[in-house]
């Protein structure tokens, strides 16, 4: 019953840092849809710094603003996956815990 | 009673209107604050477009956007008396419409 006890610990454990990780790329997803939204609508000159924005220079910045979207998207769909299967084996611990 | 009822109508569509006003403005201040918090933690690039932004074109487009700000907390400041104005006629004139 001992092993059962501190692997449920252990995994509870990286349930949280799984969630808080989560919570963190879901922020990064806004701040990148944020400032694909601003440069997009920029007229010729950047939005915060004012600095000239030429029409090559603004189709740059959004091609690499999309990529690191589509890899924090990636990287959100792999930790949901990740934290449906530490739930799935807490669930597993805690009944095997009852009949124990 | 008609008098009443017409200036009672003319003061709603008021109130609403100041509501909205009001709004507006309070989303502009989010906004601002957002670019000023963005800028002073920039580091000698822009974060938004990349170009190169120094210390004294960063604390030019600070004192800038502090001013903004400055202003639209005023409008807000003014526009929410206002409203506490029309509030206080609304009142007046649905506690005349009882007795007339
Ligand atoms: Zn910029």
């Amino acid at each position: 019953v001992k092993d059962i006890e501190s692997e449920l610990e252990r995994t509870k454990k990286l349930r949280l840092e799984r969630q808080e990780k989560i919570g963190s790329l879901k922020r990064g997803l806004e701040d990148l849809n944020d400032r694909i939204r601003k440069v997009s609508e920029a007229q010729g000159t950047c939005p915060l710094c004012g600095s000239p924005l030429t029409e090559i220079h603004k189709q740059k910045l959004l091609q690499e603003l999309n990529e690191q979207l589509e890899s924090v998207r990636n990287a959100l769909v792999s930790m949901e996956s990740e934290l449906k299967e530490i739930e799935r084996r807490i669930r597993e611990l805690e009944s095997a815990k009852e009949v124990a």
